[in-house]
This record gives structure tokens, C-alpha cells and sequence, in this order.
């Protein structure tokens, strides 16, 4: 079944793309296999235009004040926020560790860059996540094809100028492929 | 094709000014 995509309202200010807000939590305990993963991931809903996207965004709570294991991520309609995703199976991602209390302002400034077409890769990038952790929080950006080394320097490029970090930030790329391995590595059976 | 492009600062503006319904 094909869902209709969403239009941009009269008057309104159209995006390059259409994007979907999807929101995860971990239950504490439960091992992060691709089910579970799945299950607990959940669609918050779609827009088109600058509008529709401040309508969703002022009414979600700010990654700052989340609680537990949770993430709020920003995709391309109809590319799903996994590693198993068409568009993602090839890509990886630029990793930022944050210390806390930097997620909401670091977050909102990714996705405004994001939605307004910063980047300047073509169709590369794939979706945004911020992950509110225990003792840091960490946000990222995927793109399609991780063996492209003239695109992930851009975007490291563009999330420097654009997230206006402190100088001693760490940014880290990781492939899906490693992410998959070393997620398979730490369970018991592995 | 061409490209949307929208800085941070028009993207803000946006929100404090919604089109009229």
C-alpha cells in the first residue's frame, strides 16, 4: 500500500524534498536487534514546505529535555531511519558526540541546514538523528554512498560551518557495514 | 534541475511569520 506523499500548502515555502519525523525509545534491558529496533520506532508524520516543518517541529519536545534512550530522526520521505534501507545499505554516517546540553541547539541548527539544502552533495544525504544518551548525546548525518570520499568531506566541511562547534569536537565517520558488524559483535551469541 | 536553497536565518523567519490561511 502506498501512502500519499504530502503537498506543500498554498502560499507556503516548498523543500527540495519531502521529510518524515520519526521518534524511538529503548525499552531499558532489551537487546537492540533489527525487530525490536524496528517496533520501537515510530512515525511522527511528513511535510513539504517550511511551514508544515515549524507546525511539526514547535510542537516536539526538545532533545535537551528527552529523558531515557531515546532519538528523534529526520528522513527523506520514504527512506526508513535503518542501516537496512535501500538508500542507507551503501551509505554511513558523520558521528558528533555532544556534551550535555548542547543537543537542542546543535539539532535544530543539522536540520535547518538539512532541509534548506546546505550540503550541496546532490542527492546524498539520507536523514538525520539525535540520540539522547546517559551521559552525552550524539547527532548525526547519514549519506548513500560512504566510499564517496569528495562527499563525506563536504559534509564534514558544511557541519562544521554550520553547527559552530567548540574547536575540540570530535567528528568520526562510520559505514553501516561496521555499524552492523560491531552491533553483531556485542550480542551473546555473535 | 535547480535547487531550494534556504539559509538558517529565512528558515527562522518562517516560523515567526506563517502564511496567512
Amino acid at each position: 500500500s502506498k501512502k500519499k506523499m504530502v503537498v506543500p500548502g498554498a502560499g507556503e515555502h516548498p523543500l527540495q524534498y519531502n521529510y518524515t519525523f520519526w521518534y524511538s525509545r529503548r525499552t531499558p534491558g532489551r537487546p537492540a536487534s533489527t525487530q525490536s529496533y524496528e517496533q520501537n520506532i515510530k512515525q511522527i508524520g511528513s511535510f513539504a514546505s517550511v511551514e508544515q516543518f515549524w507546525r511539526f517541529y514547535s510542537h516536539m519536545i526538545r532533545p535537551g529535555d528527552l529523558t531515557g534512550h531515546s532519538d528523534f530522526h529526520l528522513f527523506k520521505e520514504g527512506i526508513k531511519p535503518m542501516w537496512e534501507d535501500d538508500a542507507n545499505k551503501m551509505g554511513g554516517k558523520w558521528i558528533i558526540r555532544l556534551r550535555k546540553g548542547l543537543a537542542s541547539r546543535c539539532w535544530e541548527n543539522l536540520i535547518l541546514a538539512m532541509l534548506g539544502e546546505q550540503f550541496m552533495v546532490g542527492e546524498e544525504i539520507c536523514g538525520a538523528v539525535v540520540s539522547v544518551r546517559f551521559q552525552e548525546d550524539i547527532i548525526s548525518i547519514w549519506n548513500k554512498t560512504a566510499s564517496d570520499q569528495a562527499t563525506t568531506a563536504r559534509i564534514r566541511d558544511t557541519l562544521r560551518r554550520v553547527l559552530n562547534l567548540p574547536p575540540n569536537t570530535i567528528m568520526e565517520y562510520k559505514t553501516h557495514t561496521d555499524s552492523i558488524k560491531y552491533s553483531l559483535g556485542r550480542l551473546p551469541w555473535a | 534541475g535547480t535547487r531550494i536553497i534556504y539559509d538558517r536565518k529565512f528558515l527562522l523567519e518562517c516560523r515567526r511569520s506563517p502564511v496567512a490561511k
